[in-house]
């Protein structure tokens, strides 16, 4: 059975947003590109490390727009107080990806 | 998989 996206389209629809305001290159973001944004929502340094982990899922040091994706919404539950998962569960990954 | 996370693509380490 496809498993929905946890990410919500209208949540997606704000973070495209972002991602695009940073001036994406074809499509990706690099790491100093989404490094500030994400040390924006003063979590610590390891959890963001964590997050990139999590959601780098080509591990090419660059985030797409999906990734970015995966990326905000582990932020916003972890300052929701929501632990960051040590492994990305089955439903954050993005259709794209999977 | 734990995320080890190699600080060469992750900008956080």
């Amino acid at each position: 059975t496809e498993l929905p996206w946890a990410v919500k389209s209208e949540d997606k629809t704000k973070y495209d947003a972002i991602f695009d305001s940073l001036n994406p290159v074809d499509g990706f973001l690099s790491g100093d590109k989404v490094k500030p944004v994400l040390l924006n929502s003063k979590l610590p340094v390891d959890i963001l490390g964590r997050v990139w982990e999590l959601s780098d899922i080509d591990h090419d040091g660059m985030l797409d727009r999906d990734e970015f994706a995966v990326a905000m919404f582990l932020v916003y539950c972890a300052l929701e107080k929501e632990p960051v998962p040590m492994s990305l569960p089955p439903a954050l990954v993005p259709p794209s990806k999977r | 998989q734990f995320p080890t996370g190699s600080s060469s693509t992750n900008p956080f380490l």
